[in-house]
C-alpha cells in the first residue's frame, strides 16, 4: 500500500483532532 | 434579562452578534449562541479576558497548558486571523465554521493547504513535509529512520507534485486530495451539527430574540 505522509500526519497527530474542544466542558 | 446580558457581550473584545456569524458561516444563531458557551469556557480557562490564548487552546486540547504541538500551533495561528495572539470570538466561530459537516468541501481542502503551508509561502514544499512528519514522529514515539521518512516524502511528493517542480501548489493539492479525501477527515467535526446538544444551558437563556 502507498504510505502516504499526508495520511499518516492527519491521522494521527492530536494537535490535528479538533473535537477534544468539546469533550469534557 | 436580555438587554443587561447583551450589554455586557457587546463589551466583550471581540463579540460579534450571533446573527451576523450565522449569516457568514454554516451555523445556526442558535448553533452560534451555544459555541459562545464553549468559548466562554475556552477563552476563561487561564486569563479570563474573554479571548482564547495559545495556552488555553493547547489546555483544551491536551489537558496541559505547555504541551506544543506542531499542528495545534498552526491551527491557532490559522484561527488568529487577525495575528494578535490571540482568537476572537468571531474568530472561533468562522474558523470553526470550516469544520462543520456542511461547510463546502473547497473550504475544508483550502484550509488543510493552509495548515500544511508552514512557512506561508503559497506552497507545500518537501521540506515542510518531512518536518511535519519528523513533528509527528516525535510526538508519537514512533521511530523511523532517515532513510525510510525520506522514501516516505518523496512517494508522497512524487504522486502530489505533478508538475514536478518541488512544491505542491492549490491545484495539485486539490488533486491530491480528490484521490486521497481521508486527508481532510479531521476537516469535519460532526459536534457541530450537535452543539446545541453539548450546550443545552444555552437554550433556556437564549436571548436573541428578547433583545432583537
Amino acid at each position: 500500500k502507498f504510505f502516504n505522509a499526508f495520511e499518516f500526519i492527519s491521522s494521527m497527530s492530536s494537535g490535528f483532532d479538533l473535537s477534544s474542544l468539546f469533550e469534557n466542558k | 434579562m436580555g438587554c443587561v446580558s447583551s450589554k455586557r457581550r457587546k463589551q466583550e473584545p471581540g463579540y460579534e452578534e450571533p446573527t451576523v456569524l450565522a449569516a457568514e458561516t454554516p451555523f445556526t444563531v442558535s448553533e452560534v449562541e451555544a459555541l459562545h458557551e464553549l468559548f466562554k469556557k475556552l477563552s476563561n480557562a487561564i486569563i479570563a479576558d474573554g479571548l482564547i490564548h495559545r495556552e488555553e487552546f493547547q489546555l483544551a486540547l491536551f489537558r496541559n497548558r505547555n504541551r506544543r504541538n506542531l499542528f495545534a500551533d498552526r491551527i491557532f495561528d490559522l484561527f488568529d486571523v487577525k495575528r494578535n495572539g490571540v482568537i476572537e470570538f468571531g474568530e472561533f466561530v468562522r474558523s470553526l465554521g470550516v469544520f462543520h459537516p456542511n461547510a463546502p468541501v473547497a473550504d475544508k481542502i483550502a484550509f488543510a493547504f493552509r495548515l500544511y503551508d508552514l512557512r506561508q509561502t503559497g506552497f507545500i514544499e518537501r521540506e515542510e513535509l518531512k518536518e511535519m512528519v519528523l513533528a509527528l514522529l516525535h510526538e508519537s514515539d514512533l521511530a523511523l529512520s532517515e532513510d525510510v521518512v525520506e522514501t516516505i516524502v518523496d512517494k508522497t511528493f512524487g504522486e502530489a507534485d505533478t508538475q514536478g517542480d518541488g512544491k505542491i501548489d492549490p491545484e495539485e493539492w486539490k488533486e491530491f486530495v480528490s484521490k486521497h479525501p481521508s486527508l481532510i477527515k479531521n476537516m469535519t467535526l460532526p459536534y457541530l451539527k450537535d452543539i446545541t446538544l453539548a450546550f443545552p444551558s444555552f437554550v433556556v437563556r437564549s436571548e436573541v430574540d428578547e433583545s432583537d
